[in-house]
């Protein structure tokens, strides 16, 4: 043991145990966390060369590989609640992307929430053997985050009750969904509805789009991989093309929204529950935010720790350069942070779950708010954490550029997150529709709840505007 | 002048307060500027797109209100009195550093008076100097293994320099002595120049 960590460690005026168990939210699962870990760190099989050695090709390779592994391992060990697939995931990966991230992580989760129980009675238990293995095909080459924008379209055929998929001009090609170009054989797509003549905007529909035993991609089909991008090695981001591709009617998503034989349309309760599985994504990323950071805070205290360079008073030792004011200015500011962004993460997947349970009883009243929140808080975390996790590089000195300091790895894994699952500011914006809905109910007397209830005051004038 | 609504800098109650009186004042700054678009007949995409910025900078003022409250709340869960106070000492940093980048906001909406400006960054380096002593406690409490970490730089061992000699022999450039590219490219130059 280096011994300025030594020494760090016997200073501390508090047991880090304690507050890994308020991290886990309890000594029992901060215990079952490490036995999953340990499971996975224990056994040979799962043992590899760096990854930062391999070309992009044999990453993929030795995901699949570790992926495949991950699930014939979970099987034996028991392992199916959600958080501890999460666990066991995280260590195999190593908290890397891995190509049936959307598999587990968008797909089977769609089958729950937006498929009927015939459909999940047909596709479920397939997708949970991986004889079915999916991804989740929502953007374009030209739309991403304006989802109202997107071109695909699947047009009913009541004389066939086929849907017909087709992808009518270039920037309609699927692009990027993660584990489309090679790994999967099936895709939730979402297209633009039109059944007798008429647009019914987006809905969602399991479309088979490899052979299920030679892989082939199927007629009408064209899929790829996107090519390299600025990290993410292990996962074949890919693309997605329909030439008139004719599915059965049974294939679309009716939990909420329904096309009749006659090609009669049924409205859902609210176009909201569509994007039930990116709401759950964005809770997630508010969690992602804060172990990204947490990771990157560790690498760089730690280093800073340890690592000694110039002086502070002439003739005395090299001291440790975390005894340099401006290098805690840097770092303590954002280890605050991550603190605060675990706090957060977890609200926001406990307050998920709840209102998700809610919309299961047809309660959708906060439907709106989580919504809300979830873009919101995406945004906010990750513009923060992706300019930490940078810091935190920068505050290493040379060697934080190295991938041998593991931070290279953490910000292009990372940085994506501004981007995807909705473009930041257009999340801002969408947070902003709802902010000015409810301060606009607040004005005409509604009392609202939640986190915005603070707005009903402004009703009452106690906060007087001026111009910013 | 000189007015504040925080009374006390280190009083996290009324500094969520700050915050969310920030949110509220930008909020309700951004959809007056709105509305008063409207009501001189501008389309209301226009007048949407026209008060974006503002709109944006409300909301992250809203969602950061949300953040240091949850932080401030997680707080009255934790029992361990030496865990307890670290965090709390860690909350006020967050939340004071998250004021000192966001000052304007603070004075404009008349929350916070110019002398409490120096207190808070004083109060920051403050905080510097308590959590410097626990700082490597504080990560190891994410109990993130090496593995998690991805690299040598944060080992728990502290063992940086050697493993990192270690790690730079396995890169494949190092298979060999010599590289194939020398044979290839180099020694003909040389022998041509």
């Amino acid at each position: 043991m280096n011994p300025d960590l030594s020494r760090e460690r016997a200073a501390a005026s508090f047991n880090p145990e304690t507050i890994t168990y308020v991290l886990d939210g309890s000594p029992e699962r901060t215990r079952r966390r490490r036995e999953i870990e340990n499971l996975v760190t224990s056994d040979p099989e799962f043992q590899h060369e760096d990854p930062n050695f391999l070309s992009r090709s044999e990453r993929y390779e030795l995901a699949i590989k570790k992926s495949a592994l991950m699930v014939q391992k979970m099987r034996q060990h028991g392992i199916s609640d959600p958080e501890e697939i999460y666990w066991f995931k995280s260590f195999v990966h190593q908290g890397r992307p891995e190509p049936l991230d959307l598999h587990l992580g968008m797909f089977l989760p769609t089958l729950l929430n937006q498929a009927t129980p015939e459909q999940q009675d047909r596709f479920f238990m397939p997708a949970w053997n991986l004889e079915i293995i999916g991804t989740y095909a929502q953007t374009e080459m030209g739309h991403g985050t304006h989802l109202r924008g997107l071109e695909t379209t699947a047009t009913y055929d009541p004389s066939t009750q086929e849907f017909i998929l087709n992808s009518p001009t270039v920037s309609s090609l699927k692009w990027w969904p993660g584990g489309l170009g090679k790994t999967s054989n099936h895709a939730v797509v979402l297209a633009q509805l039109y059944t007798q003549g008429e647009c019914k905007g987006l809905h969602a529909f399991i479309v088979p789009i490899r052979h299920m035993s030679t892989h082939e991609p199927l007629p009408g089909v064209t899929v790829g991989d996107i090519g390299p991008k600025f990290g993410y090695d292990e996962t074949d981001n890919g693309f997605l093309k329909f030439d008139k591709f004719r599915i059965p009617r049974e294939n679309m998503l009716m939990k909420y929204a329904q096309v009749e034989q006659d090609g009669k349309y049924v409205k859902p309760l609210s176009d909201k529950l569509t994007y039930g599985t990116m709401v759950f994504i964005r809770s997630m990323i508010v969690g992602d935010s804060a172990l990204c950071l947490s990771r990157a805070c560790t690498i760089a205290v730690r280093y800073s720790a340890v690592r000694h360079q110039s002086e502070i008073r002439a003739g005395e030792p090299e001291p440790q350069i975390l005894d340099f004011q401006t290098q805690q200015y840097k770092l303590f500011p954002l280890l605050a942070t991550a603190y605060a962004f675990q706090f957060v993460g977890s609200y926001m997947s406990q307050t998920y779950h709840r209102i998700t349970g809610d919309i299961q009883q047809g309660n959708l009243s906060e439907l709106p708010e989580l919504h809300a929140l979830s873009a919101g808080l995406k945004a906010f975390t990750t513009w923060v954490a992706s300019y930490g996790i940078e810091e935190c590089r920068m505050a290493c000195g040379g060697h934080g550029y190295s991938c041998s300091s593991g931070i290279p790895d953490i910000y292009v894994t990372f940085t994506p997150a501004c981007t995807y699952e909705g473009e930041n500011t257009v999340m801002m914006l969408q947070t902003a529709r709802f902010l000015f809905k409810s301060y606009t109910a607040a004005l005409s007397g509604e009392r609202l709840g939640g986190m915005v209830s603070y707005l009903n005051d402004v009703s009452s004038q106690r906060v007087q505007a001026q111009p910013l | 002048a000189g007015q504040s609504l925080v009374m006390d800098i280190n009083d996290l109650g009324s500094l969520v307060e700050a915050y969310k009186q920030r949110a509220a004042w930008l909020i309700v700054a951004a959809c007056k500027n709105v509305q008063s678009d409207l009501k001189r007949g501008k389309r209301k995409e226009d007048a949407w797109n026209k008060n974006s910025v503002d709109l944006v900078q409300a909301t992250e003022a809203h969602c950061h209100y949300v953040v240091v409250k949850l932080f401030v709340d997680k707080l009255s869960e934790v029992l361990d009195v030496a865990a307890l106070r670290i965090l709390s000492t860690l909350c006020l940093l967050y939340t004071l550093h998250g004021i000192s980048r966001n000052t304007g906001d603070f004075l404009q909406a008349g929350l916070l008076a110019p002398v409490q400006l120096e207190q808070i960054q004083q109060r920051i380096k403050d905080l510097l100097v308590v959590i410097r002593p626990n700082a490597v406690a504080l990560v190891d409490a994410f109990d993130y293994t090496d593995t998690q970490l991805g690299g040598v730089l944060g080992r728990y061992d502290g063992n940086v320099y050697e493993n990192m000699f270690e790690w730079a022999k396995k890169s494949p450039l190092n298979k060999t002595q010599v590289h194939a590219s020398f044979h290839k490219y180099l020694k003909p130059l040389q022998s041509k120049l």
